[in-house]
């Protein structure tokens, strides 16, 4: 554990619950893409079936029954309890076009042709693309919330620290593991057109709106 | 040498 990886699952977990206490405090998922949040469940479930199968370190285990408890619960909110202020009508993005195409590279590409291995595999390819609905959403309105632009921001630095983590891992432990950085590469550089509107705007006290 | 893959990370 470094000081990347861990600032890494910080910022993911602090992603996670500003978008939860977003929609609990404002009663409302308005701007928020159901479909990214159901590919994130789809992420965190694929990922961690080794929950049933190894124990890595209480850490381990417990962050990641928060993650998919958290995902859960967003599903929630957003398809039950809070489901009236959802906005399907904008939340177009065809995800198919990513599952199809993330199921079959799992196939191809992994480290071991074994169930678990390849559902862990699916749920990196999967992960790197998963925000593409919310980010869809966000181009057709043309604006985010203020505080939807602060969840962005934490995942997207997420992977951005993993990357460091992974240079850190590979010099310090000669670790490393090309799937995961190669998608973790996509997944950082997909957020980088928001980074900046994020440093330009957000952080400067304006909302995110998009020009016409 | 280089190890692959152990799923420690999140």
């Amino acid at each position: 554990m470094n000081v990347f990886r861990l600032t890494g699952d910080l910022s993911h977990l602090a992603a996670i619950i500003i978008l939860l206490l977003k929609i609990w405090k404002t009663r409302s998922c308005a701007g928020i893409s159901g479909k990214s949040q159901i590919l994130f469940a789809v992420v965190f479930t694929s990922r961690y079936l080794d929950l049933l199968t190894s124990f890595i370190s209480l850490y381990n285990t417990s962050m990641k029954v928060i993650y998919i408890g958290c995902a859960y619960a967003t599903l929630y909110f957003v398809y039950m309890k809070f489901k009236a202020t959802y906005d399907g009508n904008h939340d177009t993005f065809r995800v198919e076009f990513l599952l199809v195409p993330v199921g079959g590279l799992s196939f191809l590409v992994n480290h071991d042709f074994s169930p678990l291995e390849i559902l862990w595999t699916f749920s990196i390819y999967l992960e790197s693309v998963a925000i593409l609905p919310q980010l869809f959403m966000i181009s057709k309105t043309g604006e985010a919330e203020t505080i939807t632009t602060h969840y962005l921001f934490f995942l997207g630095l997420y992977r951005a620290l993993y990357l460091f983590n992974w240079i850190w891992r590979f010099y310090f432990e000669g670790f490393f593991d090309m799937i995961a950085i190669v998608a973790g590469l996509v997944q950082t550089i997909l957020y980088c057109d928001f980074f900046y509107l994020y440093i330009t705007k957000v952080l400067k006290g304006k909302k995110l709106s998009l020009p016409a | 040498d280089i190890q692959i893959n152990p799923k420690d990370e999140l």
